[in-house]
């Protein structure tokens, strides 16, 4: 997302941050 | 690491390779993604927290600027009721000289 | 993932693997590790670039907290003097009258 202020992406910025912590890996 | 379908960086290697080396392989591999894993949570965690603490902190200035546009109305309305009561008074003077 | 030495999450099965599914998993392996490698350095950027921006709003905070305090006191000020004024108005009406 472009980085620069703005609710909207501080929004996508957070469902980045999230999905990344909700992500599985590393499991065989 | 470019990414193509074939990842891993010398496939030709990875075909001659010995059980034993592949076994190897597998645990070194397995040891990198985990502490490559818990960097990259550790990083969105930390992320999440100053996004937290930016959204806050945006809060309060707005908040601020509220506060200061009042200050700043209330101070030019007493500016203009004391040039008012200035002139009034310079113009009874003025009346009661003449 | 908890991680010991032993860190392959299954070793009996990597035991008995045969060399296809050893060949097949490390590259599972290199391709997850690229992918999460990818993941924490944009995690880290982002995050370096929100600090980065909550630092210039802290700045501006700051800047319009200064501003406040002078309006703030610039009004205290006035009022003050209205209010001598005022007193010293009705002091000169008393005398007037008496």
């Amino acid at each position: 997302p472009n980085l620069k202020a703005g609710a909207a992406n501080e929004g996508v910025l957070a469902n980045f941050f999230n999905s990344l912590l909700s992500k599985k890996t590393g499991a065989p | 690491m470019s990414m193509g379908d074939q990842c891993y960086p010398d496939a030709a290697l990875l075909r001659e390779a010995a059980p034993e080396w592949m076994r190897a392989e597998i645990e070194r591999l397995s040891r990198e993604l985990s502490e490559t894993t818990n960097e990259k949570i550790q990083a969105a965690e930390y992320g999440l927290v100053v996004l937290e603490e930016k959204q806050q902190l945006k809060q309060q200035y707005d908040d601020l600027e509220i506060d200061y546009e009042a200050v700043r109305q209330e101070l030019d309305q007493l500016k203009e009721a004391f040039g008012q009561a200035y002139s009034n008074h310079r113009k009874v003077a003025a009346d009661g000289e003449s």
